[in-house]
């Protein structure tokens, strides 16, 4: 299964993980 | 043979230049436009199709939904008590499932694969990161980045639309926005800055209406697909105590940093971003012994969902790279609503083996149903939550709070 997120962020928002990376809930994705 | 491959004569002539440059143009556009060639219907939406190498075809071909309501009733089956701390050892050596964080750990207490793989987790084995956006779920991170018109990227090179993953709002879906109504005050409308001022607490008036509740569809029986959605408007009964609502939608409210809006802020899908902003995706593709909960990643308020009754071929990275439209195709709960920057949507979508999606505030929601005809891709049954929290129009989530997962079969 598979979650997709589209959302809008200010310009300057940056994703923190890398392509293929491991996650788990509550980890940090992105900042701004 | 070595005579004739001696003595034949090789005679070299030259390849008029425009046949090698047709040949490069006809491989460009073959390249460049059948692939991303988009058909429309009568309305303009992008008709979504199979597309892929035959290998998806063949997939396409099989009978993926009964397959996987099979799955689920054979997962559903009891297990006798003896055979369960072997048979979930194996399961969890085979898929590298974690035993030591699930709650309970006692593995007799899973009466089927099923219970078992919709698991809990022990509180406190998550911490959560400060940050505007967090993991919703255990899982690998498969792409991101920046939608580009209305295209996000699949995978490099395969892209699908943000409106057939989304849905269109059909003009005649979105009723004007209404000014909130508190039955206490004779239907009079709450203005702005008396929101502010109820009690000196800066947190949502809803709550001193509604609570935060299990919302129900009307009919309660679940909703026979519409084309382009038809709105369910959720009839609540309040469940839980005011105190736990308020404060709970209080610290959404809070994390949201903007006092919600009273009113709605115009349709929420084909998503026009504020000046400055841009919109974002991310794809998490969860593996089988990965714990399927899957929580909310950031502050926001969810106010309407789509159930696109669709396909479910797999989702593993495998087809994602070579299936074209494979989120668009698939089953999904389309989870529409804002966050302090504006839009924000979460999409649940199922797969082969796991065709069920729970959402833990609409009990309405039925997935991976039979179906006596399939409906065209793109038609959706849509449901609001307005009445959750009347204030913030919609249901609120805080960081990493728990929202539904995901079921097998």
């Amino acid at each position: 299964s598979t979650i997709v997120l589209v959302f809008e962020a200010p310009k300057n928002f940056r994703f923190t993980v890398q392509e293929g990376e491991k996650v788990k809930v509550g980890q940090k994705m992105g900042e701004i | 043979l070595s005579a004739a491959w001696r003595d034949t004569p090789t005679k070299w002539y030259p390849l008029p230049l425009a046949v090698g440059a047709l040949l490069l143009v006809a491989v460009d556009y073959r390249k460049n436009h059948l692939a991303t060639e988009v058909h429309v219907d009568e309305h303009g939406n992008e008709v979504v199709r199979l597309k892929g190498p035959w290998q998806v075809h063949v997939i396409g071909a099989l009978p993926l939904k009964n397959l996987s309501r099979l799955w689920g009733y054979l997962n559903g089956l009891q297990l006798p008590v003896w055979f369960r701390p072997f048979g979930f050892r194996l399961y969890a050596w085979a898929f590298g499932c974690n035993l030591e964080e699930m709650d309970p750990e006692d593995l007799t207490q899973y009466r089927s694969l099923g219970e078992f793989f919709y698991r809990k987790l022990k509180p406190g084995v998550r911490p959560v990161a400060n940050a505007p956006l967090v993991s919703p779920a255990d899982g690998r991170v498969l792409h991101f980045g920046t939608v580009h018109g209305s295209r996000v990227e699949q995978v490099k090179g395969l892209t699908y639309s943000l409106d057939a993953l989304l849905g269109v709002e059909s003009p005649t879906n979105s009723p004007p926005p209404s000014p909130i109504e508190f039955p206490h005050r004779d239907m009079a409308t709450v203005h702005d800055e008396e929101f502010a001022n109820v009690n000196g607490i800066n947190y949502s008036l809803g709550h001193l209406l509604g609570s935060s509740t299990q919302a129900k569809s009307s009919e309660g029986q679940p909703p026979a697909p519409q084309k382009h959605g038809e709105r369910i408007d959720a009839s609540v009964d309040s469940e839980s105590s005011l105190g736990d609502s308020i404060s709970h939608d209080a610290s959404v409210a809070k994390e949201m940093g903007v006092r919600p809006s009273l009113q709605r802020r115009g349709s929420i899908s084909g998503a026009s971003v504020q000046e400055g902003h841009s919109l974002f995706f991310a794809v998490v593709y969860l593996a089988p012994g990965d714990y399927h909960r899957f929580h909310s990643p950031t502050a926001w308020v969810v106010e309407k969902r789509r159930h696109f009754i669709g396909e479910l071929y797999s989702v593993s990275p495998y087809m994602a790279r070579r299936l074209e439209n494979l989120f668009v195709l698939n089953e999904r709960v389309a989870l529409l609503g804002r966050w302090r920057y504006g839009f924000f949507s979460m999409v649940p979508v199922g797969a082969t083996n796991v065709g069920s999606i729970r959402i833990n505030f609409d009990t309405a929601l039925r997935t991976n149903l039979r179906q006596r005809s399939r409906p065209p891709p793109g038609t959706y049954t849509e449901a609001v939550y307005s009445a959750a929290s009347s204030i913030l129009n919609g249901q609120p989530l805080t960081p990493a709070e728990e929202m539904g997962g995901f079921c097998l079969g």
